[in-house]
């Protein structure tokens, strides 16, 4: 038996529009910590990791560990029947092969339930350890999608190199060649709007910017995100989900030949 | 421009 009732529902619409470019189908599993996903995009190259933690829920419970396949596609259609205050509650039963999303308005005047059929889904889980990373960058989300959106249309990749200047992107491409400097700030009121610049030593990467604007969708879900950049690992963008856990979007580098 | 990474190449099946 599984039922978990989301006051903010509108969260797990965000989650779900952020993610379902990227990945088609996913396995969601439920435990006693909350609720996660591990996916990866159809060719590999990048992988999403949710976590809502169960604490984040006004009511969770969650009898026995379950692995539930779902459409992401499916998922958005039934979601967007949610309002964006409505409280979301999901319900399964053990070995069942159908979900329901009970939605209910703020003043509990409408309330509407949805079953969508579960599916088998063979996903492989990789373990992604604890990593010292050589760079972190945290700054608002909305800059950092300004700017991968700017560079996409002049180049198809970024280089994205951390020194203790700041942070720097650079795209190159047939009309020419960008780069767009962001220093670290500190010194303003707005936590928020900070851009924090961690370095244990300088990093350069490649990433295709497709990808990274993909990751994007998330902006709605944090005002800041987080950049984690190793010179022998994917990067991590990870947006916090306020007091519930965070999707981490993973993107392996492009490879010097 | 460089060939593009596989999420496995850096990160195991468990």
């Amino acid at each position: 038996m599984l039922e978990l009732r989301l006051v903010q529902g509108s969260l797990l619409k965000k989650v779900i529009e952020a993610i379902k470019d990227l990945v088609t189908d996913a396995n969601f599993d439920c435990s006693a910590t909350g609720l996660s996903l591990q996916a990866m995009d159809s060719s590999h190259v990048a992988l999403v990791a949710l976590l809502l933690r169960s604490e984040g829920f006004e009511h969770y419970r969650c009898d026995r560990n379950i692995s539930m396949g779902m459409n992401l596609n499916n998922m958005s259609k039934m979601l967007k029947c949610a309002g964006n205050d409505d409280i979301i509650t999901i319900k399964g039963d053990d070995g069942g092969d159908t979900i329901t999303f009970m939605f209910e308005s703020p003043n509990q005047d409408k309330i509407s339930d949805f079953e969508m059929k579960l599916m088998d889904i063979d996903s492989e889980h990789l373990g992604i350890p604890e990593a010292e990373y050589h760079a972190i960058v945290k700054m608002p989300s909305s800059e950092f999608s300004r700017i991968c959106k700017d560079l996409s249309s002049i180049g198809d990749t970024v280089v994205i190199s951390v020194t203790k200047e700041g942070v720097k992107f650079t795209t190159r491409g047939d009309i020419g060649t960008a780069n767009i400097v962001c220093r670290q700030n500190k010194t303003i009121d707005k936590p928020d709007e900070a851009t924090i610049i961690e370095m244990n030593e300088p990093v350069s990467l490649t990433f295709a910017l497709r990808y990274l604007n993909s990751f994007t969708k998330a902006t709605s879900l944090s005002e800041s995100v987080t950049i984690s950049l190793s010179s022998d690992l994917p990067v991590v963008i990870e947006y916090k989900i306020a007091d519930m856990g965070y999707i981490r979007f993973y993107l392996a580098p492009k490879i010097e030949d | 421009k460089g060939s593009q990474g596989r999420m496995e190449s850096f990160f195991k099946p468990m």
